[in-house]
């Protein structure tokens, strides 16, 4: 079971829109994927048309009561397989922000057997290097990066660098990164700089596909459906199956 | 002093961007805005070229220390002043979460005379309805809502309302709200679609000004200028001169 963390704590960089359709390319793949939703927003949740669900049944109801993971997993008609965010995750870091140990819970919880599972594990991460995200690092064995090429965001990866550089000495280990550029327009000068300077800074680690700015990525959410269910020949589809096939290729589920 | 928050829990939106260039528009109009950057990735410090503070003379020293505001207030040759974010920022919801009365301390801290303060005070938000969030609500008077015209962020807005709703108990009074369209395109239905829907739901509080797609607006922070330093006959410094004379117009500073 290899667990993905989708982190980047600048916000609307396309991290639910890489969950919802890179879990999509996998489940059309076969490959059973699972999407935990940490977020309070619960926006993969809601792009999948899971709604209403209490939150004793949500990712929050494993944080606050330990309830086992296996019990929550809801499998979806498109394949892949979810247990939902729920508003109350926003309540986790006072309520245990400062507890030892607290980071380690889900790692833990993935660990113990309560989800004996084969498939890809996603995990859809709030804009924020709280507890919850911290949570998903631990537990991830490698970890997502969605960017979009201007200049906050860039900076902010530099941040991202030293928090998961601090974060490898507890886990003794490498967190393995993958950085991929969304909402990518090439005729835009910004775009093609942001990709000189992040093939610079990250050689291999930068993903060959990029996901070009596609209204239909943002309409299939209003639909329930990820994008294959909603516009498969759309240039949004494309990319996601290619980024789907080049993450397999590269072991990246492993 | 009139105190607004410029919040949506939504990534993305353009938060600092508004922040940055509404408070610029201000002073531009010589109001002597200030802005108070409460996100611990302090975008709105970086892009006003604010950088490498200590974090005892930032945000994060109010937090942690109590030290006064007005100790820390920077002014800058666009003639806005900022007391600048920090990456400490992000420990504060661990480390004050439960402690009761917390959510009032940044109002205590305006209050108090540390600030004698005449011009419009601005606060930039983190994407999150963490301690900080709940600091910069509690301490303002009036919320400017930036919004994208997609489907996950309008939906958003139903928790942002429910969120200020039960904020408006304990303070005992209306938390004015203004919503703004940003990154808006008239030619994509979807976003026609969203302004419909913005009008019935907020009428006289979405603002008449929307601001366009313009590149010029993802590119002057990194030349560390606003807007109107950067690019002053863009359509986005346009909008932004427009937005700030409507807010003013409608008594949102008083
Ligand atoms: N490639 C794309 N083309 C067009 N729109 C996109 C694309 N990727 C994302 N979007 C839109 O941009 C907005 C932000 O994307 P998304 O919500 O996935 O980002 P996020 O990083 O998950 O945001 P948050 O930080 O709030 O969790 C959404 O409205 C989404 O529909
Ligand atoms: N009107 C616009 N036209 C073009 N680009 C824009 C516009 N508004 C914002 N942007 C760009 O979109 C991105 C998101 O904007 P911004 O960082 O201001 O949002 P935010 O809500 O503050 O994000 P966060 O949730 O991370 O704090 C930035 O790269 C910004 O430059
Ligand atoms: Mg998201
Ligand atoms: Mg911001």
């Amino acid at each position: 079971m290899a667990v993905i963390a989708v982190f980047n704590q600048k916000g609307g960089v396309g991290k639910t829109t890489t969950t919802l359709n890179v879990a999509a390319g996998l489940a059309v793949l076969g490959r059973q994927p699972l999407i935990l939703d940490l977020d309070p927003q619960a926006h993969v949740s809601l792009a999948l048309g899971v709604r209403g669900v209490p939150s004793e049944a949500c990712m929050s109801g494993f944080f606050r009561t330990g309830r086992p993971l296996a019990h929550m997993v809801r499998p979806l008609r498109n394949g892949v397989r979810i247990i939902p965010g729920h508003p109350d995750l926003s309540k986790i870091d006072a309520l245990l922000g400062s507890t030892p140990g607290v980071a380690g819970k889900l790692r833990q919880g993935l660990a113990e057997g309560q989800l004996a599972y084969a498939g890809p594990v996603l995990i859809d991460c709030a804009p924020a290097l709280g507890v919850l995200s911290l949570n998903a690092l631990f537990a991830a064995e490698r970890v997502l990066i969605p960017v979009t090429a201007d200049f906050l965001t860039i900076q902010g990866l530099n941040r991202l660098d030293i928090a998961l550089k601090v974060l490898e000495q507890p886990l003794q280990r490498r967190i393995e990164r993958r950085v991929v550029l969304t909402r990518y327009d090439e005729a835009k000068p910004q775009c093609r700089e942001a990709l000189a300077t992040l093939r610079q800074k990250y050689g291999e680690a930068l993903c060959e596909t990029r996901i070009p700015d596609d209204p239909a990525l943002a309409e299939s959410p209003a639909h329930g459906m990820d994008i294959f269910a909603y516009a498969g020949d759309s240039p949004g589809a494309q990319a996601y199956r290619l980024l789907t096939l080049e993450l397999l290729d590269k072991g990246f589920f492993q």
